[in-house]
């Protein structure tokens, strides 16, 4: 029997936000100790890495190892039959083929469950090795989705330049070019931990959708080394994150 | 110019 029960819809509905743009289906790996998601958008270009700690659940059992297989549209729409601050269950018996969702009204007078078919998907893992990122910036999360936002405009590539003066986001295109940089403040809010300078060259329009996760934290951190993934990574409050990665361009 | 590298490039199936 799987049984996890979360105060409030909310933080699975931004959660399910932060993934459907690039994943259209995936696996929740659910064990004793939580809840893990590993995947590859389509292309294989980047990957996205979440996990919620057990403890981030008011009620949480799980007596054998399950994996859900998930369609994202489908659980998107279940979700917008709750409001945000409605408790929601999610329950599955050992050997389900359907995941069930029970959501319960703050005043606990009205109850609602749905039912979603699971799906049989053939996930790949990958092995991801601890890194020492050369550069590791922490900033605003609404800072860095308007950079990104900003910086598309312009331009299909990202060049993002770390160094102990900043971190500088450029984009250059047919249109013209544009050129963010922010430095170390005194009040802390972007924060740089700069080993060695590095530069690297990435899509933006995935840098776009990984910023889908914005509303889950105030802060995001980036880590650049030279020829590894970037990460970009989502703190979901004390109990777990959303990490993406996403492979650099590099010259031919 | 440059071209896309893919995630395999970097990290490797479990």
């Amino acid at each position: 029997m799987f049984e996890a029960r979360l105060g409030s819809t909310t933080l699975l509905k931004k959660i399910v936000d932060a993934l459907r743009e690039i994943l259209s289906q995936s696996t929740l790996d659910c064990s004793d100790s939580g809840i893990q998601l590993q995947a590859m958008d389509n292309s294989h270009v980047s990957l996205v890495s979440m996990l919620l700690q057990n403890d981030c659940f008011e009620k949480y059992r799980c007596d054998r190892n399950i994996s859900l297989g998930l369609d994202l549209k489908s659980l998107s729409k279940v979700l917008k039959c709750a409001s945000g601050d409605d408790a929601v269950t999610i329950s599955a018996p050992d050997k389900a083929d359907k995941v069930q969702l029970s959501f319960e009204s703050a005043g606990k007078e009205r109850t609602a469950d749905y039912e979603l078919r699971l799906l049989n998907l053939d996930q790949e893992h990958l092995g991801i090795p601890e890194t020492d990122y050369s550069c590791v910036v922490i900033m605003p999360a609404i800072e860095f989705a308007r950079i990104c936002r900003d910086m598309t405009s312009f331009s299909e590539s990202v060049v993002i330049a770390c160094s102990k003066d900043g971190i500088k986001f450029s984009a250059s295109g047919e249109m013209g070019s544009a050129n963010i940089k922010l430095s170390q403040t005194s009040k802390g809010d972007v924060d740089l931990t700069v080993e060695e300078p590095v530069t690297l060259s990435f899509a933006g329009r995935y840098l776009s959708t990984f910023t889908r996760a914005t509303p889950l934290s105030e802060k995001v951190k980036i880590g650049m080394a030279a020829d590894v993934p970037l990460l970009v990574e989502y703190p979901i409050e004390d109990y777990g994150y959303i990490r993406y990665y996403l492979a650099p361009k590099v010259d031919d | 110019s440059a071209s896309q590298a893919k995630l395999k490039d970097f990290f490797k199936p479990k």
